[in-house]
């Protein structure tokens, strides 16, 4: 554990939460994905599967399972509870596009051809482009609620962290995972034109994030 | 630079 490491996971955290707190208080989900959620709920549970195999430390465990949890209430908010505010219609990323590609790469590339590992690659891979139905309704309607982009700029922020935590442990302790590696370093590029938006428009005070 | 096993990240 290293203070990248440990930031990326509380900016992950807060991300998730701003996300909940959003949709409970303003008991709507309007501007979310819950594609993208849908998907994110898919990969926290193909890659913690070893909750059940493995102990790694009380940190490990607790933020899986909060991780899990938390998913899956945003998930269960967005289709059942305040479903008559999920914006169906601008959600129309076909997932089965990112879905077909992400199996097949990981029966190709993956670090053990057990069940498990194959699992965690394709939560890795999964990962990498869960944000897209996200960031293509946002592009789609032209605009994102000031909070959905802090929920953004959050996740953006976990994945560049993670970038410096895997530096760091590279020259600390000469840990290297490359399929972490390559697909984080994928993902966070979908931030990059994310991050420009949000510094010049959401932090100079506008209640919303309009696109050019 | 072997990778640790098992994922010690989340």
């Amino acid at each position: 554990m290293n203070v990248f490491r440990l930031a990326g996971d509380v900016s992950h955290l807060v991300a998730i939460i701003i996300l909940l707190v959003k949709i409970w208080r303003s008991k709507s989900c309007a501007g979310i994905s819950g594609k993208s959620q849908v998907l994110f709920a898919l990969v926290f549970t193909t890659r913690y599967l070893d909750l059940f195999t493995v102990f790694i430390s009380a940190y490990n465990t607790i933020m899986k399972v909060v991780f899990l949890a938390m998913s899956y209430a945003t998930v269960y908010l967005i289709y059942m509870r305040f479903r008559n505010m999920y914006d169906s219609e601008n959600d129309t990323f076909r997932v089965e596009f990112l879905l077909v590609p992400v199996i097949g790469l990981s029966f190709l590339e993956n670090y053990a051809f057990t069940p498990l590992e194959i699992l965690w690659t394709f939560s890795i891979f999964l990962e990498a482009v869960a944000i897209m139905p996200q960031l293509f309704m946002i592009t789609k309607t032209g605009e994102a609620e000031s909070i959905t982009t802090h929920y953004l700029f959050f996740l953006g922020l976990y994945r560049a962290l993670y970038i410096a935590n895997w530096v760091w442990r590279y020259h600390t302790e000469e840990f290297f995972d490359q399929i972490a590696v390559v697909s984080g370093v994928v993902q966070t590029i979908f931030y990059c034109d994310f991050f420009y938006l949000y510094v010049t428009r959401v932090l100079r005070g506008k209640a919303k994030m309009i696109l050019p | 630079h072997a990778l640790k096993m098992p994922h010690d990240e989340l």
